[in-house]
């Protein structure tokens, strides 16, 4: 995955 | 989404209703800085740029939405209404928050996940987030008179910050190459910032007075 897709949190 | 990190968000949540409804409803910003406010909405626009590129779910961008119009509204309504303008203490609120911006965004290019325009705003973003409290605070140990909203509203500002410590603490448990040096890092700065004034938070609601900073 790509470092912005695994950013879920705000 | 763990429980900690739904906790999180709602204290932050929590939080900016405060700092709205002190505003709107007393229309009063006494005590609340503005170089704060500014950072925050900086944050959020600088973060958040992904919104209408990557989808993660409809919660993560309500609550995405919902930071950015709260951080502009509330830096609208320091600067522009003209009965909240008037409360504001601009004498105390001396902190050079423009001298913060810069070394954030140098940080931001040195040290991110990728190089790429998103992912360095990104982390310039979070570097910003972690320090964006401090004009507050040093307003805070300047102001005589502490209301209880604005009091409550970095109380709740500090448990997300705590939360977000224990959902990571959670989520490195159970996911796999769930790793988040950057955030993690920043994140535990950011909350030591607070420890002061918990402390003395929590001292003046056991003691039952008013809170006060010692300068």
């Amino acid at each position: 995955k790509d470092a912005s897709e695994r950013k879920d949190e705000l | 989404m763990n429980l900690f990190r739904l906790a999180g968000d709602m204290t932050h949540l929590v939080s900016v209703v405060v700092l709205l409804l002190k505003i709107h409803t007393i229309k009063s910003c006494a005590g609340v800085s503005l170089k704060t406010q500014e950072l925050y909405a900086l944050v959020f626009a600088a973060r958040y740029l992904d919104l209408f590129v990557h989808f993660v779910s409809l919660y993560n961008t309500v609550m995405k939405l919902v930071f950015l119009a709260s951080s502009f509204t509330i830096v609208w309504y320091m600067r522009r209404h003209k009965i909240v303008r008037r409360t504001y203490d601009k004498e105390h609120d001396t902190f050079r928050h423009h001298f913060i911006v810069l070394p954030c965004l140098v940080l931001g290019l040195l040290l991110n996940e990728k190089f790429t325009f998103r992912e360095v705003m990104w982390a310039f973003s979070i570097y910003l987030e972690a320090v964006a409290i401090l004009p507050q605070l040093v307003l805070l140990q300047r102001t005589r008179n502490i209301d209880n909203l604005t009091a409550q509203y970095v109380f709740f500002l500090g448990a997300y910050r705590v939360l977000y410590i224990f959902n990571w603490i959670y989520r490195y448990f159970t996911e796999p190459h769930f790793v988040h040096w950057i955030s993690w890092i920043a994140g535990i700065v950011q909350t030591l910032l607070y420890g002061d004034f918990f402390y003395y938070y929590i001292l003046s609601w056991k003691n039952n007075v008013k809170l006060e900073l010692p300068a």
